[in-house]
């Protein structure tokens, strides 16, 4: 059975990944 | 037909913080049973099952074309399920009822929202599109 998922948001990705719209 | 999973590789080492995750080591290959869009992604691997960050995953055959949606700068009309205080400089800080507009919504969880003129990343799993049931 898939409970539900966490009730913390998940981590944030490193910063250098991040994808930031101009 | 049987269903084909999608298949991911860890790009890092996982430890887990909730029953409801799953620990992995880095170039652990999971399949995904579903994607939701807080972020949290239900896998298995051998006979573990659980909840991981997609933020740690990247398919092992190579995207053909970018899993992310474009930009939506007409913003799509939101309601903070959930208050939240930014953490880091690029997140923004939202008090619950607030509507806001969703401009880009990622796999990783963290949208980028805009308030007035203020943009940031915020989490999807406490927001709640305008109109939608809970």
């Amino acid at each position: 059975t898939i409970k539900h998922p966490p009730t913390e948001p998940p981590p944030r990705p490193p910063a250098e990944a991040r994808k930031r719209p101009a | 037909g049987p269903i084909i999973l999608q298949t991911y590789r860890a790009v890092a080492d996982y430890e887990k913080n909730s029953k409801t995750e799953m620990s992995m080591k880095v170039g652990d290959v999971v399949d995904v049973i579903e994607k939701s869009e807080s972020g949290w992604w239900f896998c298995q691997q051998k006979n573990k099952r659980g909840w991981v960050p997609a933020v740690y995953l990247e398919p092992t055959d190579g995207p053909d074309e970018s899993e992310e949606q474009e930009p939506n700068y007409a913003g799509e009309l939101h309601v903070v399920r959930k208050g939240y205080t930014a953490a880091q400089e690029d997140e923004i800080t939202l008090k619950e009822g607030e509507t806001i507009e969703v401009i880009h919504k990622l796999l990783d969880g963290w949208w980028v929202v805009r308030k007035d003129e203020i943009t940031g990343y915020y989490p999807s799993m406490y927001l709640q599109k305008m109109g939608a049931e809970n």
